[in-house]
């Protein structure tokens, strides 16, 4: 379960329509501080499930919603759609005949949020389903935030248990 | 269950003590349990040993050596158990260049096993990818991708097959 | 005092308006007190708001723009009240070249008023400096101080008096 | 008081006697991974009479003496005297005199410290009085540890308070 490709539109600062393909085995992404890279990272995980607003840096989980730039207004829905290649044999049986598998998560401002695969809508129980045991998903030592590489050793050996675990 | 957890511990130990000393260029280092009596609780310690330093406590590890420790550990955990992406997020910021180098090299050997997306201000890591997508915000506040760069690692057999946007 | 914190909050508070668009190239930024009844407990906060974007809570700010905004309330805090010393550990780690650029100019106007010893691996930072040590382990896990690399500074009057070593 | 040399033997992992000059207003300190530049910064907040071991990055306080390599055996004694720059007029009354006032400090493996102001035994309470008050010591904010910069601004506003009550 690659990914594929990466859709977003109203999320954090991406406020209008982003595609990024993810073809290559290794993709580096670039830029000046501010500008937006660590948000992909945040897309990432809050497409996959990420009910935790702390773990995406906000306070409330509409802030993961593109709050307004100098010039524009706010916007009052947040989406993003990732795309896993699905060829590789590991997904969930439901799901065995599509070459491509794509989780969609719709956050409005009213606080109802969406959750679609393959753009059928579906629960949140669904997709976390679709990831679990199949090592598809994103394990916690698959995404390594910003500053937090040092935490791996310099945190006590009983919290360091947790990423055996996950592995085992 | 227990019987699981001590069978990954192994297998992770091992592979740890195999890039420890790739990425260090020398040293040793290995995983213990803190508490084996108890497989459901213990904690797990890492004993690490630069290239000509002594075995020490690892808190006194310099910053550039327990971001390549938490890396050795990292890598060892995915050839055990590998997801099938794995996202960086500047984890090359404490590291100098020489050891800029020897962690991109590992990274382009996981990428049979995994794919690998690293954000990073290091041209080092630039050069070693396949594709480079650049985010800026022209407009700003307002993000946006821009053209994609692919490098052409003649070196590298991984043509990535289309890269039109 | 009560009195005594009142009057460095509301000096630091101006310095620290002024330097934040300096660092950010634009942009505006202000503290407030959490609590401005209980001036013995009452907590600082931070409001800030980089060039283009909206004001928003500053735990979604980026990694740069935090340690930036950081660095911008350390010399507000200098220029209010100076220690003849500063160090400061990598603190252009997460800096984009840029950033970096407008961090060091900065520091070097900072050193009317203090010393400044900066550790860093950034090119753009070594060269702002007016002396340059590096530290070797060429003897494996002994740490040894090489030459004093004078930086010729000619745009800087601020030649060093002795460099011999 | 601008420090006009430090002076390490035996000190975490300068084993030979080290002296850095720093005659100058903006010094660099530059060098590959683990090569001790951040033990220079733990040899200046030792010399100034840190007590807490956590904050040089050790468990016990002997973790400052050189504890050995490859090819040389561990030493018994860490030493550390830090040279200020006088003449400024910002010291303490006792001390107007000296164009340059030195601090030493030293630990032997069996425990016992020893403090020294231009080269006189004196305790530890003589150095830390030697600072107060004229602004000549480490305050909290002269000191900025490595990875610890981004704290300023994600710590709580009570924490970050302290900042201030110690510039005013
Ligand atoms: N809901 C939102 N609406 C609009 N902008 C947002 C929202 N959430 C976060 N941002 C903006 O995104 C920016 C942070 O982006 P990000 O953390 O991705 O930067 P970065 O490219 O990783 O930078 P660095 O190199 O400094 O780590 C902040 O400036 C913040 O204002
Ligand atoms: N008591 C001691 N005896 C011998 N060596 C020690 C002692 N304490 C620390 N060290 C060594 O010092 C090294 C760390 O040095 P330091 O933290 O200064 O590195 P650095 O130059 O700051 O590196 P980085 O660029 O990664 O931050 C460690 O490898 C550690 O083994
Ligand atoms: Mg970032
Ligand atoms: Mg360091």
């Amino acid at each position: 379960m690659r990914i594929k490709s990466l859709t977003l539109s109203g999320f954090k600062s991406f406020c209008d329509n982003t595609k990024v393909l993810f073809d290559n085995a290794l993709t580096a992404v670039v830029g000046p501080n501010g500008c937006g890279k660590s948000n992909i990272v945040d897309a990432i995980r809050w497409g996959l499930g990420e009910q935790s607003a702390k773990n995406l840096r906000g306070r409330g989980m509409d802030d993961v919603i593109f709050n307004g730039s100098e010039k524009r207004g706010p916007q009052s829905l947040a989406e993003v759609t990732i795309t896993f290649d699905n060829t590789d044999g590991l997904s969930h049986p439901l799901y065995v005949d599509y070459p491509e598998v794509s989780v969609t998560r719709r956050l409005h401002r009213d606080g109802t949020s969406e959750y679609l695969i393959n753009k059928t809508p579906c629960r949140l129980k669904d997709i976390t389903d679709l990831f679990l045991g199949t090592g598809g998903g994103a394990r916690a030592y698959s995404i390594i935030e910003q500053g937090r590489i040092g935490l791996i050793v310099s945190s006590r050996s009983e919290d360091r248990r947790a990423m055996f675990e996950e592995a085992a | 269950s227990r019987k699981k957890f001590k069978e990954a511990f192994s297998v992770i130990n091992e592979k740890f003590q195999e890039i420890f000393p790739r990425l260090f260029k020398g040293g040793q280092a290995r995983l213990q349990l803190s508490d084996p009596d108890n497989l459901l609780e213990t904690g797990v310690d890492i004993i690490a040993q630069p290239p000509g330093k002594k075995l020490g406590n690892i808190e006194l590890m310099s910053g550039g050596e327990k971001a390549l420790t938490a890396v050795s550990l990292l890598f060892a955990i995915f050839l055990y158990r590998p997801s099938p992406f794995c996202l960086l997020d500047e984890v090359d910021a404490p590291l100098d260049e020489a050891n800029v180098g020897r962690f991109v090299d590992l990274v382009q050997e996981m990428t049979s096993r995994s794919q690998f997306i690293v954000i990073t201000h290091s041209k080092v890591t630039m050069e070693g990818a396949d594709a480079l997508y650049g985010v800026t915000m022209q407009e700003p506040g307002v993000s946006k991708l821009i053209s994609v760069k692919l490098v052409d690692n003649t070196a590298n057999t991984r043509t990535p097959e289309h890269a039109t946007q």
